[in-house]
């Protein structure tokens, strides 16, 4: 696939750090199946999405990313809190 | 709530407040934070004690980046602060990360101590977050009127399941006073005086009758509308919020979403293309947008184009088709243009002689998937926008799954 652009790739971190702060992402780091990280990461969109009752489309489109950049208390959204 | 539901084994908890934000006044961050107590203990059987030395159950602190635990802070914005659930050790903590720029103020140039902290002491309780908007355990920070701020029906269901209702009087926060134990406070603790000790003005549950039962056949409306996708029914202070995206309906109350409007509305229509919703309570109306309300409102209803004589409206509704609002007084209603933003010519008009079988007074009005539907007491009447006949009656809150 082409390079993401730069501002993408950063959006694509952010989210990346935002899910596994809140949503319990974790990025297999030695995943021998990329694709299988975008699944898992697009699900955990599609979590934060339900959660707050944006359009649930697996996307980091603007209002999700918008609602990832908002001030907020720390403790994730769901249970996996240890 | 968080995993097997932890919550404190007794009523009596006790905190400490363990350092201060330069942020504030060392009497305005202790004052945030009994307040925040106090919306808690307002609801449960829960007491709090502060404690001036040793171990308290929950500990209260400001720090910035790393301290001490495995959730660093991130400089400000992003986190504002977390607390873990009741248990022995971090148990019951709260971090309030010291980047951010704390205020007892409710404005958009730093965070009120007062909103984030009673958050964190929910948490600190064993209440996980809400998807719940305007919730208080709402994860995003929303800032809003604090003056009168009542805790939203969702977080005191969500306390009480945990701890039940209070007893007959509320439990005030009490301090230990003088201080419990003689051993030496930290510089950071020790207040430059000991704050004679406030008297806190309490902060009631709302006193208003309780909610309605969804599926009471007697149930009416005062106002209903539209709002971004959701459908909002008010009756006095309450609002039932029905969402495409969740199945069960949600329990508000107007203050949660509007604190100044807590009151209740007799009307309300929404022009969705302009993202806008009108409220109209007696002979004065509101436009908000989402939360916030557009300044310069309210407004006298008389600049819509209403004659004096027209003290308060019974319900509103908006045409998408012809980009008209209906407004309803009693037998009688007008049309109003939203394009030219005037009412039009040959009106008011009699209901009856143009709505099929809709011969009295309506109480509410909502447009949905292209129909009217007119509220009279516990009755809607649902009509075909166009021919603007009568295509059946049904009971007002057939829209709550009954």
């Amino acid at each position: 696939f082409p390079e993401v652009p730069d501002k993408e790739n950063e959006d694509m971190q952010f989210a990346k750090k935002y899910l596994e702060n809140f949503y319990d992402f974790k990025e297999e780091k030695n995943s021998l199946f990329k694709s299988k990280n975008l699944n898992h990461m697009t699900d955990k969109i599609r979590e934060m999405q339900s959660f707050f009752g944006l359009e649930v489309t697996g996307n980091l489109d603007r209002k999700t990313m918008d609602m990832m950049k908002q001030p907020r208390c720390g403790i994730p959204d769901v249970r996996s809190y240890s | 709530t968080f995993p097997q539901s932890p919550r404190w084994r007794r009523e009596d908890v006790t905190y400490r407040i363990l350092n201060y934000t330069p942020d504030m006044l060392q009497a305005d961050v202790e004052e945030a934070i009994a307040k925040a107590f106090q919306l808690w203990s307002s609801v449960t059987p829960l007491r709090f004690t502060r404690l001036y030395s040793g171990q308290a159950d929950i500990m209260i602190s400001f720090a910035n980046g790393f301290h001490g635990d495995f959730y660093s802070f991130d400089g400000p914005g992003g986190t504002l602060a977390h607390a873990y659930p009741p248990g022995n050790g971090i148990g019951g903590d709260a971090h309030f990360d010291e980047d951010e720029n704390w205020t007892k103020f409710a404005t958009s140039s730093g965070y009120n101590l007062f909103l984030v902290a009673a958050h964190e002491l929910g948490h600190s309780l064993g209440l996980g977050h809400s998807n719940v908007l305007g919730a208080l355990m709402y994860p995003i920070y929303m800032p809003q009127d604090i003056r009168s701020y009542r805790l939203p029906q969702d977080d005191i269901d969500g306390i009480q399941a945990l701890y039940g209702p209070p007893r007959e009087t509320p439990a005030l926060p009490t301090e230990a006073y003088p201080p419990q134990e003689t051993t030496e406070m930290t510089s950071a603790e020790t207040p430059t005086e000991m704050s004679p000790r406030e008297e806190p003005t309490e902060i009631t549950p709302s006193k208003t009758p309780t909610r309605p039962k969804d599926c009471d056949p007697h149930l009416t409306f005062d106002a209903i509308t539209t709002l971004r996708g959701e459908t909002l029914f008010f009756k006095g202070s309450y609002v039932w919020r029905k969402s495409p995206y969740f199945s069960d309906i949600e329990h508000d109350t107007i203050s949660s979403f509007w604190p100044s409007l807590a009151d209740g509305f007799d009307a309300a229509y929404e022009v969705d293309k302009r993202d806008r919703v009108l409220f109209f309570k007696d002979n004065k109306y509101w436009a908000v947008s989402g939360y916030s309300i557009e300044s310069g409102f309210p407004k006298p209803i008389q600049n819509l184009g209403f004659p004096t004589s027209v003290r308060k409206i019974d319900a509103a509704v908006y045409d998408q088709n012809t980009k008209k609002t209906y407004f309803f007084v009693g037998s009688i209603y007008w049309s109003f243009n939203e394009n030219t933003q005037s009412m039009e010519r040959g009106y008011p008009r009699k209901i009856a002689a143009d709505f099929q079988g809709i011969g009295h007074k309506v109480d509410a009005a909502l447009q949905k998937n292209g129909l009217f539907y007119f509220f009279h007491g516990s009755n809607q009447y649902e009509v075909d926008i166009k021919s603007k006949k009568l295509i059946r009656v049904l009971k007002s809150n057939s829209w709550f799954n009954c």
